[in-house]
């Protein structure tokens, strides 16, 4: 009969997506959400 | 390709797999085989009354909005290729702050420029002298090269 | 073996500086750049043969250091030399002067870590391979080399991307089943899988469906017959939550690819399947299936096709003349002798048993949809349900021929196209219906009961056109439902009835 589905660890209600915090498809808990930055190489100084 | 046209394995195919999968349960990848490597100066051990770990609050691009600007210039330029150093450049920005790559400094108008063409601007700006002054300066008759905007 | 004399340890050299140079926490991304504009990195680099040298030994020496870090029990590897190597290529990839450069440069790189992947993988075997560097690699690359970044133009991302995908479909764990857990991991990478479901004009969706497929593929003869031990029980759980993710963000990839699927998830996998076909636009609002007296025909949806991407009419065209006989009967409803004939022409060649059955599964799939999608076309051409009689002569003609085994996976094509209202849906639950109506017998009918309650007693998600199916059959008198014996045949079966009636009243 298959499987609770909200019992593998994802707040399938949610209004954000899942996929920011998805740690892995073993992780029982969503991951801490890592910010996608990018630094330009100018921004470096020597 | 261990499955034939249909996705079937022989049964000795199955076995092979089974005893490949079981045993690669032993190297299943954990949270710390993809952590990003990010060359971090080694945390300076502080006694345990001290925060730990960052706060989360310094992800929040809403922080940066109180920060005054030598606060945004001091972890542009003294925390370099970390999030909190992008977050303190996009609010530098919303500030009207420009940021020249071939000077590394941020300037800002101080008054409508004189001239402005498809490839520069020029007028009287004022720019955060990072290097000698760790001040704001004036500039006069400056010519901002939008090649050199970032 | 065959290295020139001196090309090994001259490059261990430039690997060792290298790391140490690396590893110094001041030296940023632009002195890292600046260390590799030294001639002796250029000379290396910008021949063919010498290159693909230097990457190799740079692979298999970094892949080797990475050795348990003391004190964690092997739970901990160290990865400073294969970061240096991968930081490496990043710089080398992304620097490079133009976009064809750059690609040819990580496809290089992944080519020489697919090919020592393999080789390790066939020599070690399952005791002593183990999967985390080559993890660590792609992780690497694929992060690094899939986050905005303006210098690369989207062009060259879509390179990029398409590179990825291509060196994941050739290390799928139907090749290298020793590598399923970290390629589960990196298909469904936080960064990775938006970046291929994110691009615009949907252009690489045909290569994470062809992941997807290749996953489905390698677990299906084991789920088929519900072999759930360890390791197959997790990566299970882990395309389940890989599925709800891309239900609950990009439910319209799952829309769009639904039949191909379909055609590799066994027949036993209910809730799974049930999980990919609930999938509805994110712009549409579904009308509650439980809504009293819903008129069905009357949603402007129903006149909606679904927008499908597979290309399912393939299995009618691996089998020689059978889609020009189809699509003549379905024009003139000739030759007679097509009718007949069709039942033996959905079993394999020479009675072979493939997946557990002497049926060719796609093909029925494939025949089921093509008719279908072909009659839908025709009804709104011409305004009315009936004016498809050539289709449904074929829907009544399998459902009376084939055996037990046939017609349950016939009518399990008919049910794998109950989804979000559109004239699809619409369509197969009228004809699902029809063929309960019109059954001579009532065998028929308990199967067509069957194959839709057994969709909906298992656990949630349940697709909206299942429900409103379901709903259908046993609310409206002209089925006389309740009147069938089998719906009494014995108590649990009478009280599971009563459940889900109660629960869909």
């Amino acid at each position: 009969l298959g499987t609770d589905l909200t019992t593998l660890g994802l707040n399938l209600n949610s209004p954000d997506t899942l996929y920011s915090t998805f740690g892995s498809p073993w992780a029982d808990t969503p991951a801490k959400r890592e910010p996608e930055f990018y630094i330009p190489m100018c921004y470096y100084m020597q | 390709d261990f499955a034939t046209s249909h996705g079937k394995f022989s049964a000795h195919e199955q076995d092979s797999i089974m005893s490949m999968l079981e045993g690669s349960l032993k190297s299943l990848p954990e949270p710390n085989d993809s952590e990003r490597h990010r060359p971090k100066p080694k945390p300076y051990l502080t006694p345990s009354y001290y925060p730990q770990v960052a706060a989360g609050i310094f992800e929040n691009p809403q922080l940066f909005e109180k920060f005054d600007t030598d606060t945004l210039f001091f972890i542009f330029y003294f925390q370099q290729g970390t999030y909190q150093q992008y977050l303190a450049a996009k609010e530098l920005k919303k500030q009207s702050w420009r940021y020249h790559k071939k000077y590394l400094t941020w300037f800002q108008r101080h008054e409508e420029p004189k001239e402005i063409s498809n490839d520069s601007e020029q007028g009287t700006y004022v720019y955060f002298d990072y290097e000698t002054g760790w001040c704001q300066r004036k500039k006069t008759e400056f010519t901002f090269e939008y090649r050199f905007l970032e | 073996t065959n290295d020139p004399a001196g090309s090994r340890e001259q490059i261990l050299g430039m690997l060792s500086d290298w790391v140490n140079y690396y590893l110094q926490p001041s030296h940023n991304d632009k002195a890292l750049l600046g260390y590799l504009t030294q001639p002796v990195f250029q000379n290396i680099l910008k021949e063919e043969e010498s290159s693909i040298r230097f990457y190799r030994i740079c692979l298999e020496v970094t892949i080797d250091s990475c050795v348990p870090v003391e004190g964690t029990n092997g739970k901990t590897l160290s990865y400073g030399a294969l970061d240096a190597f991968t930081k490496l290529a990043v710089l080398l990839v992304k620097f490079a002067e133009n976009n064809n450069i750059k690609t040819g440069i990580l496809v290089k790189i992944l080519n020489i870590a697919i090919k020592t992947l393999a080789r390790d993988h066939d020599s070690k075997g399952a005791a002593k391979f183990d999967q985390r560097p080559y993890y660590r690699i792609f992780s690497n690359l694929i992060t690094e080399l899939s986050l905005h970044d303006p210098t690369i133009n989207e062009n060259t991302m879509l390179q990029f991307l398409t590179a990825f995908s291509n060196a994941l479909i050739v290390t799928s764990p139907l090749k290298i089943p020793g590598f399923a857990f970290a390629w589960l991991q990196l298909v469904s990478d936080r960064i990775f899988m938006p970046k291929l479901l994110h691009t615009k004009s949907q252009k690489m969706w045909p290569y994470f469906q062809r992941l997807i497929v290749e996953l489905l593929k390698f677990l299906e003869p084991f789920l088929r017959n519900a072999e759930l031990n360890e390791p197959i029980r997790l990566l299970y759980r882990g395309t389940l939550r890989v599925l709800l993710i891309l239900l609950h963000d990009f439910p319209e990839f799952l829309c769009n690819f639904h039949f191909s699927f379909c055609d590799v998830i066994p027949a036993s996998c209910i809730q799974m399947r049930n999980l990919i076909l609930s999938a509805f636009p994110r712009n549409m609002r579904l009308p509650d299936p439980f809504t009293p007296n819903l008129k069905v025909d009357l949603l402007p949806e129903i006149n909606h096709p679904p927008r499908i991407m597979s290309n399912y009419a393939n299995a009618l065209n691996a089998v020689p003349g059978f889609k020009q006989d189809l699509e003549n009967y379905l024009r003139t409803r000739q030759p007679l002798s097509f009718l007949p004939e069709l039942r033996n022409r959905l079993l394999l060649p020479g009675g072979a048993v493939v997946n557990g059955t002497r049926y060719n599964v796609p093909l029925i799939n494939s025949l089921v949809l093509f008719v279908g999608t072909m009659a839908v076309a025709r009804v709104q051409s011409m305004g009315s349900f009936r004016i498809a009689p050539n289709a449904t002569d074929i829907f009544q003609q399998l459902a009376v021929e084939l055996d037990t085994e046939g017609r349950y996976l016939f009518l399990n094509a008919i049910a794998n196209q109950l989804r979000y209202p559109n004239s699809d849906t619409h369509y197969f639950s009228c004809i699902l219906l029809f063929l309960f109506q019109e059954a001579q017998s009532e065998a028929v009918q308990e199967q067509i009961t069957r194959v839709l309650l057994e969709r909906i007693i298992v656990n949630r998600p349940h697709p909206w056109g299942l429900l409103i199916t379901f709903i259908e059959l046993i609310k409206n008198q002209r089925f006389n439902f309740w009147s069938h014996s089998f719906t009494r045949c014995a108590p649990e079966i009478e009280r599971l009835f009563d459940s889900v009636a109660r629960s869909c009243m």
